[in-house]
């Protein structure tokens, strides 16, 4: 046996541009998480204990897209999904459509745990977090004022994505300048990468 | 997405993957994220969470496959992680983290970049977004 070891991400296809603030704030958060995992794992906490905690810490940061300053649907909903496996026994649970869930890993967990299936989504899945006493939020506390501006600049690069038309405004945020944008030609899913929250 | 993998001192291993998807994402869309085996998977090989364009980890079972060739292929886990970035997106873009039970961690993407970090019982420590 080699020892522990511990890995965690915050997305991947980030925006070349984003500017050195951001990323030292990512860093910061990353590092924070490690920390806490590598603390748990010290202490001899189990693998499927040490995942939910440090999801649970990155979920709570807006930093990333999860929980708390979630990605946006096109209506400008939260619809937040996770899942949890550990590799003892192939134990899985898995989430979707949560609009209301804190800490959607947990729920993923307690699905794993606490009922007989491996995956519930939209009303059954919230449903099941009500009668397991889950801590919910308001929609408010996940739809932060970035994302509202970035589901604006998503939009709005849809629909003028073809003559390259791409929006200034954003720029503070994690999205590139229009010129970088278009000599970049970073795409995902049709969309100019910049678009995207930190993923 | 936010993922974390950790393999314990025990030797078991354990994935768990969070997200709000993709911004400007239809209504009902489901990602890779909650997928067991696509966008999360853990046995007794190796743990792996996945981001990125989540139709395309769906496409291509990524974290399954990270440990599928590892036990068929008898790969080492960056070998396995490698081959599954290269070989399994098509032109899909992702990234990934991944632990095995022998207390080795790796990561891989073919985007630009990836927030990650990682340590190890060892006193490896690591944390990057670029290449």
């Amino acid at each position: 046996m080699g020892g522990w070891a511990i890995a965690v991400h915050g997305g991947a296809g980030v925006d070349p541009n984003l500017p050195a603030e951001r990323q030292e704030e990512a860093k910061r958060v990353l590092s924070r998480c490690l920390l806490l995992g590598i603390a748990a794992l010290r202490g001899g906490s189990a693998a499927v204990d040490v995942v939910e905690k440090v999801v649970r810490e990155l979920e709570t940061d807006p930093v990333f897209n999860s929980g708390r300053g979630s990605a946006l649907t096109r209506q400008g909903t939260v619809e937040m999904e996770a899942s949890i496996m550990d590799g003892r026994g192939r134990r899985c649970g898995a989430v979707s459509g949560l609009s209301t869930i804190k800490n959607p890993v947990s729920l993923a967990r307690l699905v794993m745990e606490k009922s007989p299936h491996s995956y519930l989504a939209f009303d059954g899945a919230e449903d099941f977090a009500r009668e397991q006493g889950v801590e919910v939020m308001d929609n408010s506390y996940f739809i932060t004022e970035e994302n509202v501006g970035m589901l604006k600049l998503a939009k709005e690069a849809n629909s003028i994505l073809f003559d390259y038309r791409i929006p200034v405004t954003g720029v503070e945020t994690c999205s590139a300048s229009a010129g970088s944008m278009v000599d970049n030609a970073l795409q995902m899913n049709g969309l100019p990468i910049s678009i995207y929250a930190p993923e | 997405t936010v993922g974390c993998v950790v393999v314990d001192g025990n030797g078991w291993c354990a994935a768990a993957t969070s997200t709000g998807g993709l911004m400007n994402k239809m209504m009902g869309r489901i990602g890779d994220s909650p997928l067991i085996g696509s966008g999360t998977y853990a046995c007794d090989f190796c743990a792996v969470s996945c981001t990125g364009e989540g139709e395309a980890i769906i496409r291509s079972t990524l974290a399954r496959d990270v440990a599928a060739v590892m036990e068929y292929k008898g790969l080492g886990l960056q070998e396995a992680v490698d081959y599954v970035i290269k070989n399994r997106l098509d032109e899909g873009q992702a990234g990934l983290i991944a632990v095995s039970r022998n207390g080795e961690v790796a990561h891989g993407f073919n985007t630009t970049g990836m927030f990650r970090a990682c340590a190890t019982e060892d006193g490896f420590m690591d944390v990057g977004i670029w290449e």
